[in-house]
């Protein structure tokens, strides 16, 4: 509804007294004297009387700086200096108010506290996404990334009274984050990656906040990300804005490879989930990771016998529920039926129409094909536990008898998503690197058709020569399938198929012994 | 074959960790010590 | 063996929306305080300056070997930074002690000709900003109400 009548030139008085106040040096230590003389104007103009007066205020006060903001921007002859330093004049003022209130509204009770930042947060994604809409290719993120990043620089000082409310303040902040992530709001899609990847965001959700409780949160926003990036990833082609956001998500992902692998380790499948199948080296980055503490023997050591590893036989946490994401019901049931005693018959048969019931442009359903696989794999493990993962355990099986079904009745771009949700599970020591390194080389040497063992060396291949970094499961699987001479790899024609290949399988040869 | 990732200007050999000097995604050097704010009693600010 | 998958609409929105933010990137020091007397952008110095930062440089160990106007000069033109906050403490090592009612630093000369609860008086050397020096002063009244 219309707001009340005076009540915008009231708030634009207010905001410009308190701007006046914010800078004047009688202010304060953290503008404490200037917020409460400015409070009890607050009061007399009737601001905080009702709830929806409130809500008023801080959205016309954010419609005020953003138009001083677009004003400023659209100064012609103006350095980027001098605009900024007239911007945050006002915004940076405009935060200050929003983080005193937050931090002192309530009293003690940081439900009060915390019901204002969302309520307030909210009102700048609202403004962000209609300004978003209205002015299309004119948008302008400057004003909102600053009152983003200033307001959560503000409520994360270290204080008693935030430090109390950190664990909610992040939780708001990533909230909006999600709501404005780059596939809603892609005008504002360099300044929200900005936003994550600060060092202070970067730093309470991941290394200062307890027992990892943020790290779901930022997994969530980097599968935004993912998302976001994905199309334009998957074919390829790169425009100049979309490479520098690439760029700009790998150099996130280093300093999280470098810093926090424990965290991609952990949210590697959720990640391998939303990232094309075809984009190689960002996911070989995310599949390089490994925890800090251990340590990785040099995958070209001779004679290695990865059965003797200390860590083969862990399992790795993987936070994503598989179980839910293998649907339908019927489906499940059916897989786990099978599993067990090998019936319904039919099961085989009816796998791929049941792998390509989805409706999304792609043929097949990716996120399902990546959850059975994973599934077959941990169902079959503990019952190699006895006996060992080893070529020569893991079949026969009713695990095995689903993957060579697939590998045998897939099309190329089947068997070429099959073959990806195996290989992203060649990771660092572990059971699931071990069972299904063991299971790839497995459906090379029974496969009895050439194409089957040219694809499986193809998605091999294809992650080894980009840049490094490579995962070590890949590289011990890849030179297992090159020594070997179980495999016969060096017989095959594809080896052969064209100079160019010859050469390139011999150097990959002689970097791997 | 993808990026030199060793070339988008990240120390990865680093014993410190990256995120608390790392400026910017879109930067190519990480912040300088001088950039990074650092929380001081509210009396030295006197500019 | 995908093949390329055509963009729909959304996506085409997004890339012009992309495409038009490119002009105004946001820059790093948009996510920092502002510190007018600090320029963001790194003034080129001849080849031979050094660029990466020298090890140790958040050691306090490093500041004591500063000079007294060096750590000043640190103090008074680096605001907010680990490098003030360092100079600080180095003053404090040299026995200079930091007095917020006058926003000056006082070192004791010699000892006070008067000493109460609330005050002494004697001889003191305080920094002049102005002048970038020392100067002594005589029978000046030092407040306690001093930031430690």
């Amino acid at each position: 509804f219309d707001d009340p009548q005076g009540l915008h030139e009231k708030t634009e008085y207010l905001l410009r007294e308190w701007v006046n106040m914010y800078h004047s040096p009688q202010a304060g230590r953290d503008s404490f004297k200037a917020f409460n003389a400015f409070v009890q104007q607050m009061h007399t103009q009737g601001i905080l009387k009702t709830d929806d007066l409130i809500t008023r205020f801080f959205r016309l006060c954010t419609e005020m700086c953003v138009d001083l903001c677009y004003r400023a921007l659209g100064e012609a002859g103006q350095s980027t200096t001098m605009i900024r330093a007239k911007c945050f004049y006002t915004l940076d003022a405009f935060v200050r108010l929003i983080a005193l209130l937050v931090k002192h509204s309530g009293d003690t009770n940081t439900v009060t506290k915390i019901n204002l930042l969302n309520k307030v947060l909210g009102i700048m994604a609202g403004v962000l996404l209609q300004d978003h809409e209205v002015r299309y290719t004119e948008f302008q993120q400057l004003p909102y990334h600053r009152i983003f990043i200033m307001l959560f620089i503000e409520l994360n000082a270290p204080e008693p009274i935030l430090e109390a409310i950190n664990f909610q303040v992040l939780t708001a902040f990533c909230h909006v984050f999600h709501i404005l992530r780059p596939a809603k709001a892609p005008g504002f899609a360099f300044a929200w990656l900005e936003l994550i990847s600060h060092r202070v965001f970067i730093g309470r959700l991941l290394a200062l906040t307890p027992l990892q409780k943020g790290w779901g949160f930022y997994a969530q926003l980097l599968v935004d990300l993912f998302k976001f990036l994905g199309p334009f990833l998957r074919n390829a082609d790169m425009t100049k804005p979309m490479q520098l956001q690439y760029k700009g998500t790998l150099r996130v992902l280093l300093v999280l490879l470098h810093d926090f692998p424990e965290f991609l380790c952990e949210y590697h499948y959720a990640f391998c989930d939303v990232i094309p199948p075809n984009c190689i080296q960002m996911r070989n980055l995310i599949l390089s990771a490994f925890p800090r503490t251990m340590r990785l023997p040099d995958p070209f050591t001779v004679n290695l016998v990865v059965e003797h590893l200390p860590d083969i036989n862990k399992a790795p946490r993987i936070l994503t529920n598989i179980v839910a994401l293998i649907q339908p019901a019927s489906f499940k049931k059916d897989l786990d039926s099978y599993l067990k005693t090998r019936s319904p018959i039919t099961f085989l048969s009816e796998l791929k129409s049941n792998l390509q019931a989805n409706p999304q442009g792609s043929r097949y359903d990716i996120v399902l094909i990546n959850a059975l696989v994973l599934y077959v794999g941990t169902q079959a493990i503990p019952q190699l536990q006895n006996k060992g993962v080893s070529m020569s355990t893991i079949a026969p099986s009713p695990h095995m008898d689903i993957f060579q079904n697939l590998a045998v009745n897939l099309d190329t771009e089947g068997r070429y998503l099959f073959l990806t949700a195996i290989a992203n599970q060649l990771r660092y020591p572990n059971s699931h690197t071990h069972y299904f390194s063991c299971a790839l080389l497995y459906l090379f040497r029974q496969a009895n058709d050439q194409t089957i063992q040219e694809q499986i060396t193809k998605v091999l291949l294809e992650r080894l020569i980009v840049n490094r970094p490579h995962p070590w499961g890949l590289l011990i699987t890849f030179i297992e399938l090159i020594k070997n001479p179980t495999f016969k790899f060096w017989d095959h024609e594809f080896v052969r198929c064209a100079p160019e290949i010859e050469k390139l399988f011999e150097n990959v040869a002689r970097s791997c012994y | 074959t993808g990026i030199d990732l060793t070339t988008l200007g990240l120390n990865l050999n680093s014993p410190e960790n990256l995120y608390s000097m790392f400026q910017s995604p879109f930067a190519e050097t990480a912040c300088r010590p001088q950039d990074i704010d650092y929380h001081v009693p509210a009396e030295y600010l006197t500019n | 063996p995908l093949g390329p998958v055509p963009l729909a609409k959304e996506q085409l929105y997004q890339v012009a929306m992309l495409e038009a933010c490119l002009q105004h990137l946001p820059h790093p020091s948009d996510s920092e305080r502002l510190r007018y007397f600090l320029p963001r952008n790194p003034c080129p110095t001849p080849s031979y300056y050094p660029t990466a930062s020298f090890p140790h440089v958040d050691a306090v160990e490093i500041y004591q070997r500063c000079g007294t106007e060096t750590l000043f000069f640190i103090f008074y033109y680096m605001e907010g930074t680990k490098a003030q906050y360092l100079a600080a403490k180095a003053l404090k090592k040299q026995s200079w002690r930091f007095h917020t009612k006058y926003m000056m630093w006082f070192q004791r000369h010699e000892e006070p000709k008067q000493i109460t609860e609330e005050f002494e008086q004697g001889t003191y050397i305080y920094f002049d900003y102005e002048k970038w020096g020392q100067k002594k002063k005589e029978g000046f009244t030092f407040e306690y109400r001093y930031l430690e």
